[in-house]
């Protein structure tokens, strides 16, 4: 028996939302500690991972831990049938469910609705914790503006960090260019920027996979992206008392 | 030239 109740269906929505460009079918783990996603994209050049923590539900319950195979496409479907506002609760009665049971409540409906689930054999990375040597922490619709601008001039972005704070940088055909974003700790903690910077990087990425995940940014004002040297990046958006959704990304590099 | 790497350089599978 497994139940988890969104008190902002709103949020679910955003997650899904941010996650649907990069992977189709994945697999929704769930267990006493929450719910967690691990998938990726078709290239197998990005990894997205979601973890939600049983105690930022309204109401959580799993007895037994569960594999859940869905299609993001048709959980979308599904997803547009509640408001924004709703109320959303997952639930499943069986301990090999093929269905997945939604209610979307609102203060003047109630729906429900059931999605049929799959079984698929997909790989599971193992991503090491690792220690970064560089961890920026900027205002997400920053990032996701300097991503779409440079992304304009060039298909990969460069990343560079250092003690002074982190420069985006393209050169394309057409030309190139620069921006450095300065450290700030102004008070308002969502327009801060702050590098800890233990060893600089200066890494190349395709911003394309930037631009699909930015999407996420709805979900928190910060993005903190980690970096070493030679290593995939990940870009993280903090949940709210809930947890993270993360994208590791890998880099490219010079032939 | 750049060339894109993927994840499984870096991790392993489980």
């Amino acid at each position: 028996m497994f139940e988890a109740k969104f008190e902002d269906g709103g949020l679910f929505k955003k997650i899904v939302e941010a996650i649907k460009e990069l992977v189709k079918n994945v697999n929704l783990e769930a267990n006493g500690t929450g719910i967690s996603l691990q998938a990726m994209d078709t290239s197998h050049v990005a990894l997205v991972a979601l973890q939600l923590n049983e105690k930022g539900f309204k109401k959580y319950r799993c007895e037994k831990s569960l594999t859940m195979g869905l299609s993001i496409e048709n959980l979308q479907k599904i997803l547009k049938c509640s408001g924004n506002d709703d109320q959303i609760t997952l639930r499943t009665q069986d301990e090999e469910p093929t269905t997945l049971s939604f209610t979307f409540e609102s203060k003047n409906r109630i729906s429900e609705f059931q999605l049929n689930l799959m079984s698929l054999d997909q790989e599971q990375l193992g991503v090491p914790d690792t220690e970064y040597s560089s961890v920026v922490r900027m205002p997400s619709n920053e990032f996701t503006k300097i991503c779409r601008e440079l992304g304009n001039i060039n298909e990969a972005i460069g990343i560079e960090t250092s003690k002074e704070g982190i420069k985006f940088y393209v050169k394309g055909d057409i030309g190139e260019g620069q921006v450095s974003v300065k450290i700030n700790d102004t008070e308002k903690p969502e327009e801060r920027v702050e590098c800890e910077v233990d060893e600089p990087v200066n890494l190349s990425f395709a911003v394309r996979y930037f631009n699909l995940f930015n999407k996420a940014s709805a979900l928190s004002s910060q993005v903190i992206l980690s970096m070493s040297q030679d290593q995939p990046l990940v870009i993280e958006y903090i949940i709210e008392e809930m947890g993270s959704l993360k994208l590791y990304l890998a880099p490219k590099i010079n032939d | 030239k750049l060339i894109q790497v993927i994840l499984g350089y870096y991790y392993s599978n489980n």
